[in-house]
Formats: structure tokens, sequence, C-alpha cells
């Protein structure tokens, strides 16, 4: 999960 | 049904169309501000890791907007975070490519960068000649193709959501999701008396492998030489992508 820290939170944001 | 499909169709462009940097008309009118003489002397004159981190920055840009083209795709939020970052793994550099074509001007050939239309030679630092090369090469391509603003959302979305993505955990999911959006293609195709499109495009799904295996070369081509800008100037996205 750690390696993708940011690809996890750009897909957690729910608005866009 | 055939009314499930208009909406899934119909989700997919809004999608595209919602998180597209430019606007097609917008790109129209700019279509002759080419970069002066000076301009380009000063891209070639930058140092090859100061261009390759320009452009890590301007394509990281592009990702994001692909992402959250994917997140809009009706049933992508419905796979594991999983699949959703393998997907994006292999397919965001993909869909920037596709986007690509419609920043191209074929009359002159080139492409909009940074505020203005580029031609391969404001690349030249980059010192990879031959995917800069091939990159304009398939814009080109895809450029005669005359896709509609629709046609490029459903393909977008295709190359996006392939079920033979490695490291995916639930392919079945992701294969039903891939079917939807194919038949949401093919219909829209159908629709616009097109059919024979599916055939030329599939070819350029090959051709979009084959960049992105370029892309990866040159990238460790690069690392190998520039460790440090690869590794502490560089987007921290692009590198959780594509190193």
């Amino acid at each position: 999960k750690e390696k993708h820290k940011i690809l996890h939170q750009l897909l957690q944001n729910s608005t866009s | 049904s055939l009314r499930n499909i208009d909406e899934l169709c119909a989700s997919i462009v809004r999608s595209h169309r919602e998180t597209s940097q430019y606007r097609v008309e917008e790109l129209h009118a700019l279509r002759w501000k080419l970069f002066n003489r000076e301009e380009i002397q000063a891209y070639q004159s930058k140092s090859v890791d100061e261009m390759w981190q320009h452009c890590a920055i301007r394509l990281t840009e592009a990702v994001q907007y692909v992402v959250e083209f994917a997140k809009h795709i009706p049933g992508f939020r419905m796979l594991s975070q999983n699949d959703q970052i393998a997907l994006l793994k292999t397919g965001s550099m993909e869909v920037v490519l596709v986007r690509m074509s419609r920043l191209f001007n074929t009359e002159n050939n080139t492409v909009f960068f940074d505020g203005k239309f580029a031609g391969t030679e404001v690349f030249k630092s980059l010192a990879c000649g031959d995917l800069i090369t091939a990159v304009f090469d398939f814009a080109h391509g895809m450029c005669a193709l005359k896709l509609t603003e629709q046609q490029i959302a459903l393909f977008s979305a295709l190359v996006l959501i392939n079920a033979d993505r490695p490291c995916l955990e639930d392919k079945g999911r992701v294969q039903r999701v891939q079917r939807s959006v194919e038949f949401g293609l093919t219909h829209i195709l159908h629709r616009d008396n097109q059919e024979s499109l599916m055939h030329k495009l599939y070819q350029r799904v090959a051709v979009l492998r084959s960049l992105c295996s370029l892309h990866m070369e040159k990238l460790r081509w690069f690392s190998q030489r520039y460790p440090l800008t690869a590794h502490s100037l560089f987007p921290p996205l692009y590198k959780e992508l594509f190193a």
C-alpha cells in the first residue's frame, strides 16, 4: 500500500 | 439493455469531457500558436535531466486527469483498490497517449505542450529521438482515424479497462466491466455507421503497448545515468507509476 500512496489518495478522493 | 448502454456511454463521454485538460475548440483556436526559434532554442539548451524532469511533471499532470477519468467510468470504483491501481499503472500512460492525439496538429506535425504547439525538435534534449518520433507517429495515425470526442472517450475507457493486465486480483470482475465498455464502443460505432473503425482501433492498442515499453526502457536508461534526478526530483506519482 505504501508503494502507491499517492494513487491511493487520488482514488479515495471522492471529489474531482 | 439499449438504455443501459446509452447511459454507460453518456457517463464515459461526460467523464472524458470533464477531465480533459483542454477542450477541442480551445485547442483549435490555438492551432497556429507555435514556439519561435528562441523558445525552441531554450528547450534544446536544457540539460538532459532538466528536460526529463520538465516532461515528467507535464506527464504526471496529464496522468492525474486520467485518474479522475477512470474514477467515473461505470464499474471502475466497484473494483478493488488493488485492481484499480493495477489498471492505472499499466493503462494511464496509454490513455495519455490517446488523449495526446487531441492535442496534435497534423498539418505541421506539432503537439500542444506548455501552452504552444511544439514539433519534435523541442524535445531534442530528452535524448530519446526514437521514442518522440514514435509518439508523434502514433498521434498522426490516431488523427487519421478522425474520431469524434465520443469515440475517443469510449476508446480511452477501453484502453484502461483491460482484464489482461498483470497483477489483477479479480480478473472476472474487470472482464465484466471491460465487456460493458466494449459493448458501448461497438454501439457508438454502429450508431455512427463506422463499425470498420473497431479493427483499426485494436491495431492502435498494439502500438500503444510498444510505446509504453519504449518509455519504460528510456526511463531505465535515464535512471541509470541520472539516479539523483530520477530518485529525488521526479514527481512522486510518476515514480509510483513508472519506476
